[in-house]
């Protein structure tokens, strides 16, 4: 069965949908197909991996709806072996549309069980290593959703200060969920980004992170790079759009070491 | 009376904090006094200026439960003439704590309004220039009775792809806001922060957004510069920490840019 994991922070701009884009294709470059279910109303995952607004016919919403099936709203992307659920603005509307239903907190991990039983039945239906989840900057019921329905939050960290501030908020969060919600629920990882070596700033951080959190930080850090903010006006993964370039590398190295560790578990 | 601003966009990590922190600072040096409602759960605004968790007695949630008046809830910043109403996570269970209430989306509005009414009768309290409203991330309950309580908008647009991607989305739910919630509502201006002149994305975004909204995007644009960045892991704004640097200089260059423009209007 795949391992499902959320990229959740409140703070915004932190690297999220980057890493949900970059390190799915890096995934999946080396193997390990990805299906990237895109929660933002934003949807700027789906808009990353080149999917129009216009060509977004079945998306997250009606998934949480119940009007589609996640395999119904799956769709290809340029990246073999990556597959989308994409989002839309509509997604603003979800808390008001579901206020009344019991199950709001746990429609996507329904049907995502759903989706497991279908994939057991059927081998048409993708198989995935990893499903991840891309959430929006805060801690609302789409970003609830996402952490009921997986089994690990892999949390991106920009090299900031505000960032770092925000942190412990998050893991709070991740335990009161799992105390609640889902007990299953446990922190894949921390990953660094937007790492910028002439500041100070970002090895602080760095050192900051590693001395609280050791063995939850991967040894891997994202270094700032134009190229990969370059990208998605491409609708292209920086690995398409430049493969050799600092931070395709750097995504392509993190893959190894989540798999490693995965594979250590 | 004050002229009372939210600074918002749902896109994260914009620079929304950082503006409302520099600009609220460069204000008060040129002579105009500034009030800032801390209205984001992460309070990186009150951080930002210096206010620990610990010191922050009465907060904006208080506020808007209405435990506390708005003249409470103020206090002062290490900037002469700039004050601040503090953030607290307890800004996360605003939307069920007051789901039975129906001027939920008015509370923040009545309680300027109550303000204003207060400062009127009573010369002690403080007379603002501006009254700036810093928003979390989302378009959720917050941001909206920060637009309700605004009489405009200032929109930091951080020049990267996916932040441009989010600016027709904001505008039209301002209109929408403007339509049903509050007429007076208007467009302040939108301020390019974090422009990286090494990197053509960021000139591009430049030319598309004032080839776009011409009349809306300020001459002054803030550059990426990380003494920017490190000043509140000091509690203290930019102008304070490196008042040279080239980011408070363009803070001090916007604040006079938006004093003419108010001037003019
Ligand atoms: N390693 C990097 N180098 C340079 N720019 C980056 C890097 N990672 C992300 N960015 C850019 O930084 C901005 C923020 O990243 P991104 O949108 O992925 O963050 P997010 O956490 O998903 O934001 P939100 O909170 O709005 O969902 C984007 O414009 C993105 O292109
Ligand atoms: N001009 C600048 N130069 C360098 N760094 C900047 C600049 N402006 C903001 N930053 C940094 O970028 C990050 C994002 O800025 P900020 O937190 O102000 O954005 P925000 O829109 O308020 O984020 P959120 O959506 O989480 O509320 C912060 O770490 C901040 O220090
Ligand atoms: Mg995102
Ligand atoms: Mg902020």
């Amino acid at each position: 069965a795949p391992r499902v994991m959320c990229l959740a922070n409140q703070k915004g701009g932190v690297g999220k949908t980057t890493t949900a884009i970059n390190l799915g294709t890096a995934l999946a470059a080396i193997g390990e197909p990805v299906l990237l279910i895109d929660l933002d109303p934003q949807g700027n995952a789906s808009t990353g991996l080149g999917i129009d607004r216009a060509d977004r016919k079945l998306t997250s919403f009606d998934v949480l709806l119940g009007d589609a099936t996640l395999a119904e709203a799956v769709c290809e992307t340029a990246v073999p072996g990556f597959h989308l659920v994409p989002a839309s603005m509509d997604l603003l509307g979800v808390e008001v549309e579901l206020s009344d239903n019991e199950r709001r907190i746990h429609r996507l991990a329904d049907a995502l069980a759903d989706y497991q039983a279908t994939s057991m039945a059927d081998s048409a239906v993708s198989r995935f290593s990893y499903i991840f989840i891309d959430c929006p900057p805060s801690l609302n019921m789409l970003t609830l959703n996402a952490m009921v329905a997986a089994q690990s939050v892999l949390v991106p960290l920009q090299c900031e200060f505000f960032a770092l501030e925000g942190l412990s908020q998050l893991l709070s969060t991740i335990e009161q969920v799992k105390g609640s919600l889902n007990p299953a629920l446990d922190i894949q990882g921390i990953v660094l980004t937007m790492f910028d070596a002439r500041n100070n700033l970002s090895s602080q951080v760095d050192a900051d992170v590693r001395s609280h959190f050791d063995g939850l930080v991967y040894d891997t850090v994202i270094p700032r790079n134009v190229r990969v903010s370059e990208a998605p006006s491409f609708g292209k993964p920086a690995l398409l759009y430049d493969h050799k370039c600092s931070g395709s590398l750097a995504y392509m190295q993190l893959a190894g070491e989540l798999v490693r560790r995965e594979r250590a578990r």
